[in-house]
């Protein structure tokens, strides 16, 4: 029986062969890969799964080539929102954020939650502030901007008729090489 | 969306999960990711679960947590409970999405019924697997 394990995802969806470049294939296994590898590396060395789990999810939601942080979808007013949760199962501790904007990992906003409140589940502005009260750290909504997640937006509000916000004015100019890598697979969640 | 669910030296099983939701999505829209027993359970009597696809199907279902039940009081496998949830139910529903699991006893496990899903897994004295697409 295996001491530790680990299981990660980033997304499913309609992901074919025939839709993603080489390129593009290499660079969605490689940090997948890397994810494995960092919260294999907390387990190894006798970490807590919790550890584990939050190691590996800030690498995802600092990657822009996935729907969490930092290159996560747009809502239709052209704001992105991010929810998180997490689970202990040695005590079913359990804390989630929904609708948070300026905390960079909102899977840690979730287990200061679990681990410093009496709750399980902040929304909004509340769980932003809370998240600040606990030291972790916050940013400007631009933060989380990708231009790829901007035009994914565009076309689906143009699809379904309605109106296109104004781009964020802070956005960055320019796409840079690794989330121009990735196209809009489709994906469900 | 993404997750991760992970089994301790200690024994301990733990689930996570973080996303952006759904493009354009209107009126304070909120899916399964944040919400305990829908996107994400963990239960040493059973094992850790995290989902993603299209959280509506999901919340319906409470999809993490009806894993957790199947396999602690039906004595299910991990990897049948997560088909049972994922290719029967929510395919019935018509829902699609996917999720991960891994057990107290070192089971693992992931279901999906699109046709990919990125995702990982390792273990103590297992080689890494790396997946993306149905057949990898």
């Amino acid at each position: 029986m295996a001491k530790w394990a680990l299981v990660a995802h980033g997304g499913a969806g309609v992901i074919e062969r025939a839709h993603l470049r080489p390129e593009q294939d290499a660079a969605y296994r490689e940090v997948m890969g890397r994810v494995a590898q960092a919260g294999a590396a907390v387990l190894k060395a006798g970490g807590a799964a919790l550890d584990a789990i939050e190691a590996a999810i800030q690498i995802l939601e600092d990657d822009p080539l996935f729907n969490a942080g930092r290159g996560a979808v747009f809502t239709a007013q052209g704001d992105i929102e991010l929810d998180a949760s997490i689970m202990d199962g040695g005590t079913l501790a359990a804390g989630a954020v929904a609708g948070v904007t300026r905390t960079r990992h909102p899977i840690s906003a979730a287990r200061a939650v679990m681990e410093h409140s009496p709750h399980v589940f902040l929304g909004g502005e509340g769980a932003d502030a809370f998240a600040r009260s606990q030291g972790l750290e916050a940013v400007e909504p631009s933060f989380f901007f990708t231009e790829r997640r901007w035009k994914s937006l565009v076309r689906e509000l143009e699809r379904q008729g309605l109106p296109i916000p104004r781009r964020p004015a802070v956005a960055p100019a320019k796409e840079d090489a690794r989330t121009a890598l990735a196209h809009d697979e489709g994906k469900r969640g | 969306t993404v997750g991760v669910v992970a089994l301790d030296a200690d024994g301990v099983v733990a689930a996570g999960t973080s996303t952006g939701g759904v493009t354009a999505k209107r009126w304070g829209r909120v899916g399964d990711s944040p919400i305990i027993g829908a996107g994400t359970y963990a239960t040493n009597a059973a094992c850790a679960v995290s989902c993603t696809g299209a959280g509506e199907y999901f919340i319906r279902l409470s999809v993490a947590r009806t894993i957790c039940a199947l396999v602690e009081l039906k004595g299910l496998s991990l990897q049948a409970a997560v088909d049972q949830l994922v290719q029967r139910d929510l395919t019935k529903l018509g829902g699609e999405g996917g999720v991960i699991a891994v057990a107290p006893d070192g089971q693992m496990a992931w279901s999906f019924n699109t046709s990919g899903m990125y995702r990982a897994r390792i273990a103590d004295g297992e080689a890494m697997v790396v997946g993306i697409y149905k057949d990898d």
